[in-house]
């Protein structure tokens, strides 16, 4: 359940009667390597390793375990730190609608994710409508609309020259009629795109929503952080979805993307279809990781 | 930088940063700091300006074309095109792209909508096809997408086309019935011309991280892929992995997508390439 990497690496600190600056070296370069190869940034990872071997170097002898385990149990705790303590709820109350905007670069799941989350919401009881706010992507619309009709769950897909005003006139018609979980689907866009950063602080602005959920590709690189440090500064958003998990990627840029912000990861996207969402475990994420 | 320093600790560990960071990797970043410290004798003094010289030309010298993977551009008619790769890469967008850059040259184009898959994928694609001014074989969603290949490949010779490009849906590599899915296409496009597809491109997005790597791997076993579009290069991130991809697996970066309107395709130029890592 870990790579062949991690198991040499954990092997060699087992079999550390003592441990010194010289003797722990190639263990955590290799424990670094594991890292950076599932795409952790780079600043976290060095910021990381720093910390085990400040820590390591300096411990207590704890008599039941030798002091190589002692390293190994140091890395894990380091690990969990940055994986964040417990499961963040996405909490929806139940008497008021709740907005919720979805928000992210070009390709990263925004709009099969609206589905996937009003489905969530539906099996917990509630009345969930989709709101289409991308007039950009060819058949954005569209492909809400198909997707709502396969699902029963409807979408509000009028949009006019004013894309904010049109929302909020969707958006209190899926109140009118009852729906008290309202999704809004936002088109893609690039951290550096100044115009479309400020038309989500602007429907940010006009709408207030209880939840924005930055969703991001599961196969990010380093850039990640990048992308969400902006989204925070712009947006503040609530929470972090990370999606195609489903592949073989190990998700570690998505993992610093919570990491750095101090944001909640809320979910997982594992596939294409309507129940392929999961609510994030970070324990679970920790052998992705290392496995 | 630009003046006389030790090549000292801190300097490699810079250069570890920028490498890493451009997301070229743990492995190809090690080696080309170990062919620095052959070069540059560590502790001794040298001018940085010829240290980032030697990285870029290092750099460089990884990307140049390998034999293997040149092709004639256009030798057979209809040339043919798959296009594939994993979901939301930018596939469907570059064959907007591409079909545009043809027409241009006045070429005859055909696109086909084989992603017969995904809610609007045909409806995506047909909006693109009409701004590039070219025609379309589609079908419904929930067709067998090699129906659509078959279709569009007797069409294109009936039609006398000079490209035909197909799009495909996204699909993970990891996903062996889907691969096997991409694997019967190209073995019924082979079946009525058997060089054909002439080239298949693998769409990938800078902003992936070492995941690149597995998924050309695999897309390179299923469809021979022959050649790479690196696409949302306007966004902040390098694309370096496409550096342990070209030294792995010989896979060169054909085109690279750099935004989102129809004309935002270029010809992948090595030197541009390094010196955006850097900059
Ligand atoms: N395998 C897999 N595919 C996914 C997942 N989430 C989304 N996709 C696919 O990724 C592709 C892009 O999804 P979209 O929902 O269109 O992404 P988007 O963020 O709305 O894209 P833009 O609006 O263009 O920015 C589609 O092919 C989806 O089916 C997931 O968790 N796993
Ligand atoms: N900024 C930027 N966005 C791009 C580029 N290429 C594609 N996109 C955007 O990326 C998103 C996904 O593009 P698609 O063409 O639908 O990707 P795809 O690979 O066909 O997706 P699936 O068929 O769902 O797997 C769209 O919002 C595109 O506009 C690019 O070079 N730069
Ligand atoms: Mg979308
Ligand atoms: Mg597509």
């Amino acid at each position: 359940e870990f790579t062949e990497k991690i198991n040499i690496a954990f092997k060699k600190l087992r079999g550390l009667a003592t441990i010194n600056e010289k003797n722990i070296n190639e263990p955590l370069r290799d424990l670094k390597r594991v890292l950076l190869e599932a795409d952790v940034n780079y600043k976290v990872v060095k910021s990381l390793m720093e910390q085990v071997q400040k820590k390591s170097l300096g411990q207590e002898v704890i008599r039941s375990i030798t002091p190589g385990q002692q390293v190994i149990k140091i890395f894990y705790d380091e690990l969990k730190k940055i994986l964040g303590n417990s499961t963040s709820e996405f909490i929806m109350r139940p008497n008021n609608p709740m907005t919720v905007m979805i928000v992210g670069l070009q390709g990263s799941g925004k709009t099969t994710l609206c589905v996937k989350l009003s489905h969530y919401a539906r099996k917990k009881g509630r009345k969930p409508s989709i709101i289409a706010a991308d007039p950009y992507r060819p058949a954005a619309a569209k492909q809400l609309e198909i997707m709502g009709k396969a699902t029963n769950i409807p979408v509000f897909s009028r949009i006019t020259e004013d894309l904010i005003l049109s929302t909020k006139e969707n958006i209190e018609d899926a109140k009118k009629s009852g729906y008290d979980i309202i999704i809004m689907d936002t088109a893609g866009r690039l951290h550096i795109d100044e115009e479309m950063m400020d038309e989500l602080v602007e429907l940010k602005q006009e709408v207030v929503p209880d939840e924005i959920l930055l969703v991001t590709d599961g196969m990010t690189g380093q850039d990640a952080v990048k992308t969400a440090v902006e989204f925070q500064k712009k947006l503040d958003f609530t929470g972090i979805v990370i999606t195609k998990l489903d592949g073989d990627a190990k998700g570690g840029a998505a993992l610093s993307m919570s990491a750095v912000t101090g944001k909640p990861i809320k979910f997982i996207g594992i596939g294409e279809k309507l129940g392929d969402i999961e609510v994030f475990h970070p324990d679970r994420f920790a052998s992705r990781i290392l496995g | 930088l630009g003046k006389k320093r030790k090549i000292d600790e801190e300097i490699l560990e810079n250069i570890e940063q920028i490498l890493i960071e451009g997301d070229i990797g743990f492995s190809a970043s090690m080696s080309i700091i170990e062919n620095i410290k052959e070069k540059f004798r560590v502790n001794k003094e040298c001018d940085s300006d010829n240290l980032f010289l030697f990285l870029k030309e290092e750099i460089l010298k990884m990307l140049e074309n390998s034999e293997s993977f040149q092709e004639e551009k256009l030798g057979k008619k209809p040339w043919i095109i798959l296009v594939v790769g994993v979901n939301g890469t930018g596939k469907t967008t570059t064959i907007g792209k591409l079909a545009y850059c043809y027409k241009n040259s006045d070429k005859d184009v055909l696109v086909a909508a084989a992603d017969t898959y995904r809610a609007a994928a045909v409806e995506q694609l047909d909006i693109w096809r009409k701004r590039a001014n070219v025609d379309l074989i589609g079908t419904q969603q929930g067709a067998d997408p090699a129906a659509v290949v078959y279709d569009s490949v007797k069409a294109a010779l009936s039609r006398n086309v000079d490209v035909l490009i197909i799009d495909t849906a996204g699909r993970m590599h990891t996903k062996v019935n889907l691969m096997e899915e991409l694997k019967k296409v190209k073995r019924v496009i082979a079946k009525i011309i058997p060089d054909a597809p002439h080239e298949v491109l693998l769409i990938l997005d800078a902003n992936m991280g070492q995941n690149a790597i597995n998924q050309a791997k695999e897309f390179l076993k299923a469809t021979k892929v022959t050649g790479i579009v690196l696409t949302k290069l306007d966004g902040t991130a390098k694309g370096g992995v496409i550096i342990p991809i070209k030294l792995e697996l010989g896979l060169p970066v054909k085109y690279i997508g750099i935004g989102e309107d129809i004309s935002d395709l270029e010809i992948f130029e090595p030197k541009r390439f390094v010196e955006a890592l850097f900059s």
